[in-house]
């Protein structure tokens, strides 16, 4: 998270941290993403997070033994104050597309369920009218993570850290929903063949210095609705441009939730 | 001399016919056709001496024991009878013909020509002693007839009563109703019917007959014909016959065997009688509290049965076992099978647990009986109930926790969504 600041313990219960540790390859592969609790057994994340990483472009999901979930972490040198699973099912939207990242939403079953309490609560799905219609432009949304929080380290440090969490404590930002037409125009107009689908939105600042950024992905953008007060994922964080994170005209690029809620109802039942 | 025909035709002539016939000269012919025809006889020419009373010369014509016809002259007159045209039948299949002729022949009378032929004989028609008639119906066939029944009836040996096949009538109920075949139609001839009432050991039955019975009787001789008999266990009862009815009988005993004899003759209506069955009396039962019988009587016999229920809410309680109704049997001996049984109020126990929820009880005692009502709840603020309904159970009349939103499925407790202990930092408006 980029020009975040810390989150207090209990302030975001649906905040899910998922890590792969890929034994079955030399050297180990480990990396990690943000998911969102939907009930007591099922998290939502970003499809690319649980794809198996593999030169070509197929789309499998990593093995389930080698994902870990842990829940109402704040602080990830203190992983054993939290609650963590292992994983019954990883469903990825049989519609991800790795080239564009279309349809980057995923589904993971806990093999135990998990009680609720102050840090372990989940996240309300998009189910009322005006929640089903997205988030709306320059709405205010916030997302946490514990990614990158520095932008200035580089893409190898990160991977020789050996994947360790970037940042230790939880963070988060506030982020305002860019209009879908700025955006797919920011992206487009590049070199490089971006495409801003309908099933995505951006959200961020034109001139940056706030933003989401690697090892947050699959993290919940989420909004307050102001009739309910309760505060719904929108979003899940899926893409960027290849500029550092923050960067000005750089906006972080979202799946949008909204259009998915059917997906999600039919494999997790409507409960 | 005697001549025997026994062709089914044949032609009679005088002797010397057609010359005159001898004088001093008698001779019979004996025909014989099978049984079920009979024989006519007819003359086609006819010339004897005519006499006072045909005492010269004659043809007499027999049958069995019987003297048909005799005949003399050519004509008849008021003294003798000449055949003419008409045909002599003859009662059975047997006909005699006797030819005389006396001393003197002066005007050679030239005798008789005459023809028979066997007939069938209608016994349909004819049979009207009822000894040998058919009882029911009765086919004739050239040489003969047969006889057959009605339906549900079998022609007898004798190949002309119909009897019915009645030798394994079984009651087995309590009362009933047992009568002759076909009352009040005349019951069926040489029949022995055995109606048989077997009921558990421990019954007594009763006969009461009908105020009238019509068995063919014998002015002197008592029942000859048909009768009627009971056996029960020792005793014996009849034989019974006439228009007098037996009444009332009391056997004393589960097993009768009534038996109806009749023979091949005589049309009567026959019998009808009722039978019950009681046993021991039982002591009157009183219902449990809370609880009723069914069916209240004024007494209770033998092989009576009483179910116990009780009302809403109360269950029936017999050792450990709760049902909802509990029957018991008045027994042979005059006891009943089972006490009365209890009526307990019924009890839902402990309700279900409901997973990341409790339970209040409204009641100080935590009761769990009839018409107690409990509360579920979810562990706010982290769950709630879905659906989203009251959570208050009754315990109903059956012993089950029941809600009027959800009958008797459990709500449960749904993980809330979106709200963090710790609120978020919200849109704050500038």
């Amino acid at each position: 998270i980029i020009g975040g600041r810390n989150a207090e313990p209990g302030s975001f219960p649906w905040q899910a941290l998922i890590v792969v540790e890929d034994t079955s390859r030399v050297p180990n592969d480990k990396w990690f993403g943000s998911g969102a609790l939907l009930s007591d057994s099922w998290v939502l994340t970003a499809a690319h997070v649980l794809r198996s990483q593999r030169r070509d472009n197929t789309v499998i999901p990593v093995s389930k033994e080698h994902v870990t979930v842990y829940l109402g972490l704040h602080d990830v040198r203190r992983k054993t104050a939290a609650v963590n699973r292992t994983v019954e099912k990883i469903v990825l939207h049989a519609g991800f597309d790795i080239q564009n990242y279309n349809h980057d939403i995923a589904l993971v079953k806990l093999k135990e369920r998990v009680a609720m309490g102050p840090h372990v609560m989940p996240v309300c799905l998009p189910q009322f009218e005006r929640e089903l219609e997205g988030p709306h432009p320059n709405t205010l949304g916030l997302v946490a993570g514990w990614g990158i929080s520095n932008p200035n380290i580089t893409v190898d440090e990160i991977i020789s850290s050996g994947m360790r969490t970037l940042s230790d404590i939880l963070q988060y930002v506030k982020l305002p929903v860019v209009p879908h037409a700025e955006c797919k125009e920011s992206y487009e107009s590049r070199s490089g063949n971006y495409s801003v689908t309908e099933n995505m939105f951006c959200a961020g600042y034109y001139e940056g210095g706030k933003d989401t950024c690697l090892g947050d992905s699959g993290g919940a953008f989420v909004i307050q609705d102001p009739g309910t007060q309760r505060w719904v994922a929108q979003g899940l964080v899926s893409w960027g441009g290849p500029e550092e994170c923050g960067s000005k005209q750089v906006y972080g690029v979202y799946t949008k939730v909204s259009n998915y809620v059917d997906w999600v109802e039919e494999h997790v039942g409507a409960s | 001399d005697a001549v025997d025909l026994t062709d089914m035709f044949g032609e009679i002539q005088s002797p010397n016919f057609p010359d005159s016939y001898p004088s001093d000269s008698e001779v019979t012919w004996n025909i014989s056709v099978p049984d079920g025809f009979r024989i006519k006889l007819y003359f086609m020419h006819f010339d004897l001496e005519s006499s006072y009373l045909c005492e010269y010369d004659y043809v007499k014509i027999e049958a069995e024991d019987q003297v048909l016809a005799t005949f003399c002259g050519r004509e008849t007159t008021d003294t003798e009878q000449a055949p003419g045209q008409q045909a002599i039948l003859s009662p059975g299949s047997y006909m005699g013909l006797t030819f005389r002729s006396d001393f003197s022949n002066e005007e050679r009378f030239t005798g008789f020509e005459a023809h028979y032929t066997a007939v069938d004989v209608d016994e349909c028609l004819e049979k009207s002693d009822e000894e040998l008639a058919c009882d029911h119906y009765c086919h004739n066939y050239i040489g003969g007839y047969y006889c057959s029944c009605r339906f549900g009836y079998i022609l007898h040996s004798d190949n002309r009563t119909c009897k019915v096949e009645c030798s394994d009538n079984l009651f087995t109920q309590r009362s009933g109703v047992i009568t002759s075949a076909d009352f009040p139609n005349p019951y069926p001839k040489s029949s022995d019917c055995l109606y048989r009432v077997e009921l558990e050991d421990g019954f007594f039955i009763t006969l009461q007959f009908e105020d009238s019975i019509d068995i063919e009787d014998h002015p002197e001789v008592s029942c000859p014909y048909d009768y009627i008999k009971i056996k029960a266990g020792p005793l014996e009862f009849g034989p019974f016959c006439g228009e007098k009815s037996p009444g009332r009988i009391e056997t004393q005993t589960n097993s009768v065997q009534i038996l109806f004899h009749s023979d091949n003759s005589g049309e009567n209506r026959g019998w009808k009688l009722s039978y019950t069955a009681t046993g021991n009396l039982c002591p009157l039962v009183q219902p449990p509290i809370n609880g009723k019988i069914d069916p209240l009587q004024a007494r209770y016999t033998f092989k009576d049965q009483v179910v116990i229920s009780c009302n809403p809410g109360y269950k029936v309680l017999k050792g450990d076992v709760e049902s909802d109704t509990f029957q018991i049997e008045c027994l042979k001996d005059g006891t009943w099978s089972n006490k009365v049984p209890i009526c307990k109020m019924a009890d839902c126990r402990a309700p279900a647990e409901l997973e990341h929820g409790f339970i209040t009880f409204t009641s100080r005692s935590n009761l769990t009986t009839y018409r107690s009502a409990i509360r579920y709840s979810c562990q706010r603020p982290y769950y709630h109930m879905a659906p989203n309904v009251t959570g208050m159970y009754t315990c109903d009349e059956n012993g089950v926790w029941r809600s009027e939103e959800l009958g008797t499925k459990l709500p449960s407790c749904q993980p809330v969504c979106g709200r963090p202990a710790r609120p978020l930092p919200g849109i704050i408006k500038r």
